[in-house]
């Protein structure tokens, strides 16, 4: 199972 | 100027037990509005998240929006000479490079004050959209607690499925493997701060890492009740409501299958 990181959810802004 | 009076300051303590283990630097803004502060740990996989509205402390200025600087860890050695009933003042000039926390005993014997120095902190700041979420869970903070650090001795990973009946946390490691169902209190169960209360749209499960879990339960200590949102393929939002003041809100993205 990967961790997935928080970025790839929410945009950068 | 910059100006923050809270009578009890041992708040101010609490919530920075609950972030400095998480992370170890970041900048709090401070506005008019109050303070808002919004931090990813070292791997980026966990977001906190803390809101301080103005009208929860006894005085508040803010001239102008600044941002301070900070390693926690350095705060909450500072915070630790305050007394747990001392009334705590935050100050900082409009372009600081310090901090200046003032410390009152409740009977004004005895008065201290401390300099933290600021730091230059850049960060990546996330916009996290306002989302409906498909389930919120809403538990003692307490029960969340005890069932994060009884779970984290059987494996890594929680399983959490939010039904209609509960909550059901599931964990599996080398021992063997594990279950904890709590399910919605009925309407005559006691307490308001005691009931589990489950607003569901759909059903939810999803993985998470039980170390990052444990982290957010540092926030325990902070007020009774801890709510859980949950949406399919979405980062869990573990939001802690700090009575009359604000909350802190930490995002841990789930863990997912190759």
């Amino acid at each position: 199972m990967t961790q997935s990181k928080l970025s790839a959810f929410f945009r950068s802004s | 100027m910059f100006e923050a009076r809270l009578t009890e300051g041992s708040l101010l303590k609490k919530i920075i037990e609950a972030i400095k283990d998480l992370v170890q630097e970041a900048n709090v803004d401070c506005s008019e509005e109050g303070l808002t502060m919004q931090a990813m740990d070292a791997s980026h996989v966990s977001l906190c998240s803390l809101n301080m509205r103005h009208g929860g402390f006894d005085h508040y200025r803010c001239d102008r929006s600044i941002s301070l600087g900070l390693n926690l860890a350095n705060l909450g050695k500072i915070l630790k000479c305050a007394g747990n009933d001392d009334v705590v003042t935050l100050k900082a000039e409009d372009e600081p490079d310090t901090l200046t926390l003032m410390f009152e005993s409740p009977n004004q014997e005895r008065i201290s004050d401390f300099e933290l120095k600021l730091m230059d902190i850049e960060t990546e700041h996330l916009g996290i959209p306002n989302e409906e979420y498909k389930c919120t869970i809403s538990m003692p903070s307490g029960e969340f607690q005890r069932i994060v650090r009884d779970l984290a001795v059987i494996g890594e990973t929680c399983i959490i499925t939010c039904t209609k009946e509960g909550v059901k946390f599931s964990v599996s490691g080398d021992l063997g493997n594990g279950n904890v169902t709590v399910r919605q209190s009925s309407a005559a169960d006691g307490d308001e701060k005691d009931q589990v209360k489950i607003q569901m749209e759909e059903p939810v499960t999803l993985n998470f890492a039980l170390r990052y879990l444990g982290f957010f339960t540092k926030a325990t200590p902070l007020g009774s009740t801890v709510k859980l949102h949950m949406s399919p393929d979405v980062p869990i939002v573990v939001e802690y409501p700090i009575d009359g003041i604000g909350s802190i809100s930490y995002f841990l993205a789930p863990k997912i299958d190759e």
